[in-house]
């Protein structure tokens, strides 16, 4: 089908949390979110892979850099509870997003977005996609580089 | 903030596939779905957490369950390539997505969501949101407990 790319997104407004080996079992990911919509804490992408080995994985989020403190606070407090291995936390990143109009699937933006990504040897993060958006995690340095490429990739430079 | 659930939705139409242990490096998200979108696979999401060991991490993504197989032809001709560790192809899956309106964070919706499957002992296997939606892989056999539990939870029963 016909891709349209209507245009690139992108927020440098996003930090983002990691808790690493997390109980693969119901109920921990109401336990960590929970407390963390309790403190009012805004939470934009929420990312989670499946297990490796059938009892613990990762879970990322993000959340407003003003945020951060307060998040990791209130996921500190919930360790001994929650039973995570670690807690990475990351303000220096930001979220890129290509908005597709029309995308019934995702793999032909998906394609040119990370070779893009890629040529300008730019680490893809974390990954996550919706109806509309393939949005990734780079580190927030090459915020500029990777717009630049992104928009003359999908010939969104025009004046 | 008043957060509106407008519906729940779901596809039974989705198979999922992991690659446990890509190589961490620019190029290796490109080098996976180029030849998905060569072979003109469909593919709806796309989910990749950060790497643990600073070396790997995982990549999951979803096709139609009619895809799946010509898929995982494609990726397992990689292989040498990639150089993942193990290939995962999983059709028992169905994604369950709550659509909010005007969610400016998710985690009101993400806490009540969690927390509604974890009543009903539902493990959640993957996890992505985007502008409106929270997102969930689960087993199949979950599909008319977790609709049925979610509509009573946002009070989406109405007759
Ligand atoms: C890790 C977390 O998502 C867990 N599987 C749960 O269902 O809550
Ligand atoms: C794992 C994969 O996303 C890799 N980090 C890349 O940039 O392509």
């Amino acid at each position: 089908e016909k891709q349209i790319v209507s245009g690139i997104a992108y927020s440098r407004d996003e930090a983002k949390i990691t808790l690493l080996k997390v109980q693969d079992r119901p109920g921990v990911a109401a336990a960590i979110f929970g407390p963390l919509a309790d403190s009012a804490i805004n939470v934009d992408m929420i990312v989670q892979n499946v297990s490796d080995d059938g009892r613990t994985t990762d879970l990322t989020f993000t959340v407003p850099k003003a945020d951060l403190d307060r998040a990791v606070k209130v996921l500190e407090a919930k360790r001994g509870d929650l039973g995570f291995q670690a807690l990475k936390p990351d303000s220096n990143v930001v979220k890129v997003s290509v908005i597709g109009v029309g995308m019934r699937s995702h793999v032909g933006v998906a394609k040119q977005m990370f070779q893009t990504l890629a040529e300008k040897s730019i680490n893809i993060q974390v990954i996550s996609t919706s109806e509309i958006k393939v949005s990734v995690l780079i580190a927030e340095e090459y915020t500029e580089l990777a717009l630049r490429a992104l928009h003359t990739a999908y010939g969104l430079d025009a004046n």
